[in-house]
Formats: C-alpha cells, structure tokens, sequence
C-alpha cells in the first residue's frame, strides 16, 4: 500500500541524504556516532531473518542495503573522517536506551525465543535511538538545515507507518501490537522535532515570499 | 485473518 511505499522511500531517501552530506562535507559533524551505532544494532537484530525467512527480492534488498548503509556510515564516522571532528557532545547516554530496550523485548515479545526477543528489541531500541541525535543537535544548537532534512525524513518513514497499519488492520486483519506500540512511541519521540522543523520551514518558506 | 506480526515490513 501507498503508506508502506512512502515510508520506505522516506526510509531510504534519509540515509540517501545522510550519505549525501558526509561525503560532499568531508565532514561527520553534527552527526550522532551513538545513533548511527545503535542503527547498526537495530538492523542487525531486526533483520536477522534474513538467514531464515525469504520475503520478497525488495525486501532482501533493502534490509541489505540498510545493514550495509549504516555499518557504512560507522566506518566514514570513525575511520574515515574522525580526525577533523571530534565530537565532545555526544555525551547522551546510551546505556539506559539499550537496557531499557531490553528489558521491554523480555516484557512484551510474541514467543520466548531468542530471534523473537531480538525482534521485539531491534523494535524498541529504533523507537528510541534518535535521542542521542536529538540531543546533539539540542546542545549544538545551530544545526546544519541538511541535518534536520535527514531527521525529518527518517521520522517521517515510521510516521508513515502508521496509517499503514491501520489500512493492514482492515484489509488484511492484521493486527501487531508489538510493533505498532514502539512505532507510536517513535512517533512521539519525534514529534517535538517535527514541530520544530515545521515552523522553521514555514517561517523560512514565509520569509522568501516576494 | 492470517498472521499477527508484520515481519514481511521493515
């Protein structure tokens, strides 16, 4: 469905920008080394079923691309372009995220096995791995406009979602509480920043008017 | 309905 699409292209199109940036900058500022190693986590765990569970060709293709992508952008970040940056204030701390993570996967998950509580935690931990973005930008203050296009776009893809699981609920009877839960709180993580980036695009948008 | 879970999505 057209939600689902949409969210995906969002998805792809923010690490499109991200990747963009980097490498026309030569620079990794402004960008949380936390949440990009938390992506990493996040892909690795949810798409483990890559082993197990053949889908379709676009959806080997996309989790590939978006494991490969991030582990990608942890190299650029601290291998690549770590010596003219060094970031003191990614200071979040990451610990409380991945705990708390964890212990929601041992909570709420469909089957106690290892794979399924890997799942419902690569769930939680992406619901909640853009704080320490969030939290850079806030203490940097002066955030590079490409930086909040990246944000936006990848809050946007989970965002979007969410009507696509109403439109599953419907048509297919299909209902994941698991996923629509963190997806919600993901949601609402973002929506401080989406608020933000609404008003300084309408106000810049404003602005520019003959 | 079918399955409950959503894994077929990213």
């Amino acid at each position: 469905n057209l939600f689902r699409i949409a969210g995906d292209i969002s998805h792809l199109v923010s690490i499109l920008i991200l990747l963009q940036t980097i490498e026309k900058g030569k620079t990794t500022s402004g960008i949380s080394l936390k949440t990009q190693i938390l992506y990493v986590v996040v892909f690795v765990t949810r798409y483990l079923d890559l082993l197990t569970t053949y889908v379709s060709l676009y959806n080997s293709l996309m989790k590939i691309f978006f494991i490969a992508s991030s582990v990608y952008v942890v190299w650029l970040m601290t291998s690549k372009y770590n010596k003219k940056f060094k970031e003191d204030q990614d200071v979040f701390p990451v610990k409380y995220l991945v705990g708390g993570s964890f212990v929601m996967s041992l909570l709420f998950h469909y089957k106690f096995t290892f794979s399924e509580i890997l799942w419902s935690f690569s769930l939680w931990l992406e619901a909640v791995c853009i704080l320490p973005q969030l939290f850079l930008l806030q203490k940097t203050g002066e955030a590079k406009a490409i930086t909040t296009h990246y944000i936006f776009a990848l809050g946007l893809y989970r965002a979007l979602y969410i009507p696509n699981w109403f439109y599953r609920y419907y048509s297919e009877n299909r209902l994941d509480l698991l996923s629509v839960s963190a997806g919600l709180l993901q949601t609402t993580i973002y929506s401080d920043f989406f608020y933000v980036y609404y008003q300084k695009v309408l106000k810049n948008w404003g602005f520019n008017l003959p | 309905g079918g399955g409950k879970t959503v894994k077929d999505e990213l």
